[in-house]
């Protein structure tokens, strides 16, 4: 199996 | 660690006042809860840093030791790290899996064998009918 990770900014704590 | 409110962030803290355990919640600010949450980019796993350079990246499960979101700081920036989509691919068969036109041969010969083990047997139990 294979996991795609994706990247965003933050604006506030998750 | 942190209380989240509608009023702000808090700090659990316990103080021990004439025997008696005082549990008071300090105010702290966002960015304290940033950082104390936030993994430093250097110390992520080579594939969060991949992702967060990159904007994406896809890995195999094996080489992931958890499959979660990471929250890191990169020179002052925050970037969650999370994953979007899996995809799962056949493993084990390799060159095994006969392709479409082999399976269909083989489903066809089967039809045939056994059509042809129908009229075999007919005509044995005829046989057996007539010789009786």
């Amino acid at each position: 199996e294979r996991i795609t990770y994706e990247a965003t900014e933050a604006d506030g704590v998750p | 660690d942190f209380v989240r409110t509608p009023e702000g962030y808090f700090r659990p803290n316990t103080t021990l006042e004439d025997g008696a355990l005082v549990l008071r919640l300090d105010p702290v600010s966002e960015s304290t809860v940033r950082d104390a949450l936030a993994t430093e980019f250097d110390r992520a796993p080579e594939y969060v840093q991949t992702a967060i350079r990159e904007g994406t990246v896809t890995v195999n499960e094996d080489d992931v030791y958890e499959e979660s979101r990471f929250y890191v700081v990169r020179d002052g920036t925050y970037y969650l790290v999370e994953p979007t989509a899996n995809e799962y691919v056949v493993t084990g068969w390799g060159w095994r899996d006969p392709p479409h036109i082999a399976v269909e041969a083989i489903r066809l010969g089967g039809w045939i064998a056994g059509v042809a083990l129908l009229v075999r047997a007919g005509e044995w139990s005829e046989r057996g009918r007539r010789e009786a």
